[in-house]
């Protein structure tokens, strides 16, 4: 990626954190998703090392796909497509590559934002031009595709997840979800297996925000996590014959419009369709009246797919306009054509224009790539939110990280719209979701695992988690672009990711598989529902008191269920040096008050352990869809250890 | 036999292989192919679960459900990217 490892301190000054030799050559990141495009630059080996001793990967051939593809970079790429044949029936070789080879895009993005290589002069059509490298750009790749062209299917989900830990990859990033029943869907059952390997494991939130309680990939042995905006963009402004201005984002780079005024038409009223003629939907507007205009569509469907209808109708130029849905959140497409679009509230304005104004005009101007743009980090409005849909009394998302127009590598299959009708070939692109996110924390906790080996998934999480942010600089807390107004731990989790501070967090908050058992104790599973997570005998002690609330989890979330008292226990293990934590709360409400016994942890040395309890005594009339929100940080004055708090009645 | 077939992701309690297996995958092969002679074995899984994904008729799914050592039969999900 470009600019995402200078957006996270992840930059020069910040190299001696993570040694780029050793022990950060020699962790190995496992992606399931489409495979991977093997010639590009982002999985370049120049300078590797041998390929580590501990590795028992490989590659597979296959179509288009040969062994040799592999690299000490790429040291594994394997497919999985008998569940997908038994339901599509054989793969169509002169449509899908039967082979690791990415078809997509999407797997070769994810992988090369994890650990693609240092490439110099990256871009998309010259948009965020710099240096690409991913998160951990010494780690070694290794891709599991999974996916093909009509999904992802569970039985090769599992046969992926089954090779990556017969494999030995250290992390295993999985940016998909399917529906969200219980934790023994097929990859929560994956992944607890990965972790009892000590293998972290870090998942997408899901793409379905901002809805209450729409996150996916929710087990607690999982990472999940959520999307946040850089401080790049992309800007346009759109000009109007009455000399309004406003602007939008747009990748469009070929030949810009004249620089003149144009007649400009509002789809809606150029349709051979008057029910959905505003969507600029396929075969419905009407070439006479758009030909040589810029046209106004609502947004409702594939940007750049939209944007080929007005071109293929004649129209020279196009404005998107958010619908509520959307609201202010412009993600970056690669137009075919010169088009912009534009938040809703722009929206609104400039088709009031078209319908009042007697002979409306416009033009469009593309900016190109800009930085430092603030407010950033922003949560985006499409990551998903909590509460946990399954387990309300644990908070997720975890955490967000970078997940908006983010540059990274893409196939030489695709172009970088992703339409058929689109003959560009691009060796980075530009795209956005949560499955963008989830492997820059894959990365991040490549690094980590570097500089501390001895760190189980655990750990890393809750460096990751204690060391996040939730405020500007300034103080102010991090805006969600849904709502244009503070987000909340169910949008950001504990905040978002800081490396630098993640690599010395003072005290983690552990869990062992053991834990995670009592948990699903904890939750009443029977004894089959344990033995398929856990693949052993394990069996809940009719004698002990199983709690949710006793999960060492590094955040708190309190369903109040009509009791007004709720008692957490926690565990922190110091990695720091010696020190006496003081804790501090926050409530944002009189209606929650939070008090921690005791107040005061005194640590002598590296890896004691010391709990504490916390009681949330709460107003339990509240209204039920009440949220209120606080904190739990401990601190000796080099370390902060801050753990969101999420209430809801 | 015409009932329409699907994928199965069989869940197996592995400690309860009998002994006159040498490997559970034969054992696996075998709880299969009691409820049907055709059933193919897409995937015999070691590590992310202990088990195997098959094709079944709903019919042969309930039916291998009944056979010792089957923790669960789940019909295959599929899954989407983000």
């Amino acid at each position: 990626t470009t600019r995402t490892p200078l957006f996270l301190g992840l930059d020069v000054h910040n190299s001696g954190l993570f040694p780029e030799t050793g022990p950060s050559s020699n962790v190995v990141v496992g992606v399931l998703d489409t495979g991977i495009w093997p010639e590009s630059k982002s999985f370049s080996d120049e300078g590797y090392g041998p390929i580590p001793p501990t590795w028992k990967g490989g590659c597979d051939a296959g179509t288009k796909f040969t062994t040799s593809l592999c690299n000490r970079k790429l040291i594994g790429a394997r497919f999985f497509v008998r569940g997908y044949e038994a339901i599509n029936g054989p793969v169509d070789e002169s449509k899908e590559s039967k082979s690791p080879r990415d078809d997509n895009g999407h797997g070769t993005h994810t992988a090369s934002t994890a650990a693609g290589s240092v490439v110099e002069g990256a871009n998309l059509l010259g948009f965020a031009n710099g240096t690409a490298r991913g998160i951990a750009y010494r780690a070694r790749v290794a891709v599991y595709k999974v996916c093909w062209k009509t999904g992802c299917f569970a039985s090769d989900i599992l046969a992926g997840i089954d090779k990556a830990i017969e494999d030995n990859v250290n992390i295993l990033s999985i940016s998909l979800s399917g529906s969200r029943t219980g934790y023994t869907d097929d990859t929560a059952v994956g992944a607890f297996a990965a972790m009892e390997r000590g293998i972290f494991v870090s998942c997408s939130a899901g793409n379905n925000g901002p809805f209450y309680s729409s996150v996916a990939n929710v087990a607690p042995w999982i990472t999940t996590v959520g999307a946040g905006t850089l401080d790049r963009d992309f800007p346009t402004v759109v000009i109007l014959g009455n000399g309004k201005n406003y602007m939008g984002v747009s990748l469009f780079s070929g030949d810009a419009l004249p620089p003149k005024l144009l007649p400009l038409v509002y789809a809606g009223n150029a349709s051979n369709n008057a029910t959905y003629g505003n969507f600029c939907i396929s075969g419905t507007l009407i070439p006479e009246k758009v030909k040589g205009k810029i046209v106004m569509c609502d947004a409702g469907g594939n940007p750049a797919r939209i944007g080929e209808v007005v071109k293929a109708a004649g129209g020279l130029g196009m404005i998107l306009a958010n619908m509520a849905y959307e609201g202010e959140e412009i993600l970056a497409d690669a137009f075919l054509l010169p088009a912009t679009t534009v938040g809703k509230k722009a929206g609104d304005i400039i088709r009031h224009y078209i319908l009042t104004d007697p002979n409306p005009t416009a033009s469009i101007v593309i900016k190109g790539t800009v930085v430092n743009v603030q407010p950033s980090p922003v949560l985006a409005a499409f990551s998903s939110r909590g509460p946990n849909p399954i387990t309300p009394n644990i908070l997720k998302p975890d955490l967000i990280a970078p997940g908006v127009n983010i540059l990274a590598a893409w196939t030489g299959a695709q172009g970088p719209s992703g339409l058929e009708s689109d003959t560009r070939r691009v060796e980075f692109n530009i795209i956005s979701g949560t499955s963008m996110s989830c492997p820059h924390v894959s990365g991040l906790a490549a690094l980590l695992k570097s500089v501390h080996p001895e760190w189980s998934p655990a750990a890393i999480r809750s460096a990751l988690m204690t060391t996040a942010y939730n405020t500007y600089k300034d103080g102010k807390p991090i805006i969600d672009i849904a709502t244009l107004k503070p987000s909340t731990p169910f949008g950001h989790g504990a905040g978002h990711v800081s490396p630098t501070t993640a690599v010395n967090p003072g005290l983690i908050y552990d869990l062992t598989t053991e834990d995670y058992l009592g948990f699903l104790c904890a939750m009443n599973y029977n004894s089959s529902q344990i033995r398929i997570i856990s693949r052993g005998n394990y069996a809940c002690d009719p004698s002990k008191t199983y709690s949710v609330a006793d999960l060492n989890y590094p955040s708190f979330a309190v369903n109040v269920d009509g009791s007004d008292t709720y008692k957490y226990k926690r565990t922190v293990t110091n990695v720091g040096g010696a020190g006496s934590y003081s804790v501090k709360v926050t409530s944002e409400t009189t209606a929650v008050k939070i008090s921690v016994e005791p107040a005061v942890l005194n640590f002598k040395e590296v890896n004691e352990k010391k709990s504490y309890s916390v009681t949330f005594t709460v107003d339990s009339s509240k209204p039920s869809g009440s949220d209120s929100f606080g904190s739990i940080e401990w601190s000796d004055g080099k370390h902060v250890v801050a753990s969101p708090v999420a209430i809801s009645w | 036999n015409g009932a329409q077939q699907g994928t199965y992701i069989v869940h197996m309690a592995k400690s309860q292989m009998p002994s006159s297996f040498d490997h559970h995958f034969l054992w696996y092969d075998a709880s299969l192919r009691s409820v049907s002679e055709s059933a193919e074995m897409l995937y015999t899984y070691n590590n992310s679960i202990h088990g195997f994904a098959t094709r079944l008729t709903p019919e042969e799914a309930d039916s291998l459900m009944t056979q010792p050592g089957v923790i669960s039969v789940q019909p295959e999900q599929r899954y989407e990217l983000h």
